[in-house]
């Protein structure tokens, strides 16, 4: 099913 | 200080049970331009974003902007007993550590207050770019909660692609495979049946179905969900709060091994 990222290592934490 | 009355008070149990399964505790944003939430589900695998603009209350003052954290499960708690008609204010003091809750019956003849105590909660706020995605497709909310469920009895991972053909939902399980394609559609006789897909370019992703299944629980709260697409960036899957704000879901792709 593949790997499953992370929705943190799209968007930069500000 | 805060207050915010809200004659739609439905509204925010609608929000608030389509969150409470994927975040058990949030910081609640408010400022002059309303109320926000910003939460990853405690896997970091998916965000919610909602947004709640000032002008969608009655009334609305907030004198300075304020994080009001809760538990999730404990607000639900609370707004299951307003009525499904009743107009919720809501009302804090600032650096208070309460939030309390008043619901008036549209007759004005039940009145009723609870007091919801808050908690510190530490959270990343992530800066979400606006995004030039490759595929939108608008549906009806009914049939996209249908397509994850129908789908999630069959595999655990979804192939969502979008090509001049439609979109299509692909899986696979120990049963078998399965597709969905859901077609353009904007001839329906009644506008909540139709469906728009605006393709720029063919997008394919991979994503876990048991994600999208839970975003599905915001189908209460608008006739459509949006599903935004890109190659290689989470899938944006919105629900418009009426004319009121959105509840957004983003959720991170599966990549090959």
């Amino acid at each position: 099913g593949g790997k499953q990222r992370s929705i943190a290592s799209f968007f930069a934490v500000q | 200080m805060l207050e915010a009355r809200l004659v739609q008070g439905s509204m925010l149990r609608k929000v608030v049970d389509a969150v409470k399964d994927l975040v058990s505790d949030a910081n609640i944003d408010v400022s002059s331009s309303g109320f926000s939430l910003q939460a990853m589900d405690t896997s970091h695998v998916s965000l919610i974003a909602m947004h709640l603009r000032a002008d969608a209350f009655e009334h609305f003052r907030c004198d300075r902007p304020m994080s009001m954290g809760m538990s999730l499960a404990n607000l639900a708690k609370v707004l299951k007993c307003a009525g499904s008609d009743d107009i919720v204010t809501l009302k804090a003091n600032d650096d208070g550590d309460t939030v309390t809750f008043m619901f008036e019956s549209p007759k004005e003849d039940r009145v009723s207050d609870f007091e919801l105590k808050l908690m510190d909660i530490d959270s990343e706020h992530l800066g979400i770019p606006d995004t030039d995605y490759c595929a939108t497709v608008t549906m009806p909310a009914g049939e996209y909660a249908r397509i994850c469920k129908d789908l999630s009895s069959i595999g655990d991972t979804v192939v969502i692609s979008a090509t001049k053909d439609g979109v299509k939902f692909t899986t696979s399980g120990d049963v078998g495979t399965a597709n969905v394609t859901v077609r353009q559609n904007t001839t329906a006789d009644k506008k909540e049946d139709q469906t728009i897909i605006d393709l720029k370019e063919p997008v394919a992703l991979t994503f876990a179905l048991r994600y999208l299944t839970s975003f599905a629980k915001a189908t209460p709260l608008a006739t459509h969900v949006t599903l935004s697409m890109t190659r290689e960036l989470p899938v944006m899957v919105e629900y418009a709060i009426q004319d009121m704000g959105h509840l957004r879901f983003y959720l991170a792709p599966k990549i090959e091994d």
